[in-house]
């Protein structure tokens, strides 16, 4: 039978598995500020 | 199987600097007045392939007012952006580029410019003065009696007012107006405008010479008046430059 299983159950088990120490990327826009921002 | 389409690119990719770069050249090789802008943050890119090496890219950029008025000689490089105490002026330009076999080209541009808020400035900088409207009667008398003192002593051409690019009053330990404007120079001597100054006229394009001055008028605890004009000599226009004599609010104008 299908079981709805909890979001946060099952979340746990879909997340991938990260390796130690990993950096999500920077996202891609807005860029950086090259003098300062008002 | 079908290649990934590319990864879309970022806002600090080389070619997304690229196409900011051609843009910021663009935006003031075509701007009318003020001052040059330069490039603060590119804020979104978007790329529309149209076909083989053939790409519409829509780029959304943040500008900063720099020193140098847009009729200024001066490599945009070599310009300093206003500093936040100095009350900056933000651009914020939407532009519309195509990349063809490599080369960037503006197909359209749209910005509008505006004043940082006041109240920032004055929360970091209590005594920091601050940009005034344009037709601000003190502005208004502070830059004739500029050019009547400065045209009074020169020995060139007699020059008229092109456009007030920025001023500011501050009242407090003196009172002070500082302004900033763009003129040209006439067909005129100095001596020639003390009989008929209404036949003055600003010098033809082909002989165009622009300059630009900046004035201090200290009006409290004493009367003091300094005037200093810069001319560039002649130049060959990139684009024409309407000479009407504009004045113009620094907190916001349109351009396209």
């Amino acid at each position: 039978s299908v079981t709805k299983r909890a979001v946060a159950e099952a979340a746990q088990h879909d997340k991938v598995p990260r390796p130690v120490g990993f950096v999500p990327p920077p996202p891609p826009c807005p860029g950086r500020i090259r003098h300062f921002d008002i | 199987v079908p290649a990934a389409p590319p990864a879309p690119l970022g806002c600090d990719d080389p070619e997304s600097e690229a196409a900011a770069e051609v843009a910021v050249n663009y935006i003031n090789g075509h701007s009318h007045h003020g001052y040059k802008f330069a490039l603060n943050r590119i804020e979104d890119i978007r790329v529309v392939p149209q076909g083989p090496n053939n790409d519409l890219i829509f780029l959304e950029l943040d500008l900063l007012e720099t020193s140098c008025p847009v009729l200024s000689p001066t490599p945009l490089v070599n310009c300093s952006v206003r500093s936040f105490a100095e009350h900056a002026v933000e651009g914020d330009c939407d532009v519309k580029l195509q990349k063809l076999d490599g080369t960037f080209s503006v197909l359209a541009s749209k910005c509008h410019s505006h004043a940082d808020s006041g109240e920032d400035i004055v929360k970091v900088c209590p005594d920091c003065p601050l940009l005034v409207s344009l037709n601000n009667t003190e502005v208004l008398e502070t830059v004739a009696a500029a050019l009547n003192a400065y045209n009074s002593k020169t020995t060139e051409a007699y020059l008229r007012l092109l456009e007030i690019g920025r001023a500011k009053i501050q009242v407090f330990p003196a009172h002070v107006v500082v302004t900033e404007f763009a003129v040209g120079a006439t067909n005129c001597s100095a001596e020639q405008a003390k009989a008929n100054v209404e036949d003055c006229q600003l010098l033809p394009e082909d002989q165009s010479n622009f300059g630009f001055c900046t004035a201090e008028m200290v009006k409290r605890p004493t009367q003091d008046l300094r005037v200093d004009c810069q001319m560039y000599g002649h130049q060959v226009p990139a684009t024409v430059i309407p000479l009407l004599s504009r004045v113009f609010h620094p907190t916001g104008q349109d351009t396209s």
